[in-house]
């Protein structure tokens, strides 16, 4: 998976 | 993570005591913009979707659960309170939010990174939060005698989605192919709405005289 649909932040 | 994410996350999060701590110590939302508040909750709403679903960290898990948890308790305090209810400046928090929502709603279904509901639902919350703050600046402009606490949550909000800039450079920078452009163009914009808030803000500050927004 790429960073991009990780969503990581919040 | 990085100290810019983590100094963004806390000054987002203090805009929320900040907040608490206004209505709560003067028993008024005077000057509080309802529908920004319902704003937020709807974007933290849609964006948390996955929150039993994806799991990340502690840190993270925890985050949205306590800015979940503050907006809803937000928007109690605003409607449910008897006491504080009264002194919200309905007449003048009078921004639509179809304004708002639609075009976020449009845009998320024509822009996102892939189709799928999760995915478009976050989106719309990266759209509507960079627009969310709206109501409160126009009510902001319209209010005489800005307290301190109003002003200085404005000012933290403003400040967390900074912070969050400053973050996606060092991430771009350290982390290979991190490339965010919804994120990012929304992160910019919701930014630039500040800039003029920020303006005097830091003024009213330098000068040590109440803020006063020109309307």
């Amino acid at each position: 998976a790429t960073s991009q649909h990780e969503h990581d932040e919040l | 993570m990085n100290i810019f994410r983590l100094a963004g996350d806390m000054v987002h999060l203090l805009s929320f005591v900040v907040l608490v701590l206004k209505i709560n110590a003067t028993k008024s939302c005077r000057g509080i913009s309802l529908k920004t508040q319902e704003l937020y909750t709807l974007v933290f709403v849609c964006r948390y979707l996955d929150l039993f679903s994806n799991f990340i960290s502690m840190y993270n898990t925890t985050m949205k659960i306590v800015f979940l948890g503050t907006s809803f308790a937000i928007l109690y305090l605003m409607r449910g309170h008897k006491v504080i209810k009264v002194t919200y400046d309905r007449e003048q928090d009078t921004f639509r939010y179809l304004f708002l929502v639609l075009p976020c709603a449009l845009l998320a279904l024509l822009i996102h990174n892939a189709w799928t509901p999760f995915e478009v639902v976050w989106t719309f919350s990266i759209y509507l939060e960079a627009v969310a703050i709206l109501p409160q600046l126009v009510l902001l402009q319209r209010t005489q005698n800005i307290d301190n606490l109003t002003g200085n949550y404005v000012f933290l909000l403003g400040l967390y989605r900074g912070l969050y800039i400053l973050n996606w450079i060092y991430r771009y920078f350290t982390e290979p192919h991190y490339i965010q452009w919804i994120v990012w163009i929304s992160g910019i914009v919701q930014t630039i709405l500040y800039l003029d808030f920020f303006y005097y803000y830091i003024k009213s500050w330098k000068n040590n005289v109440k803020l006063a927004l020109p309307s």
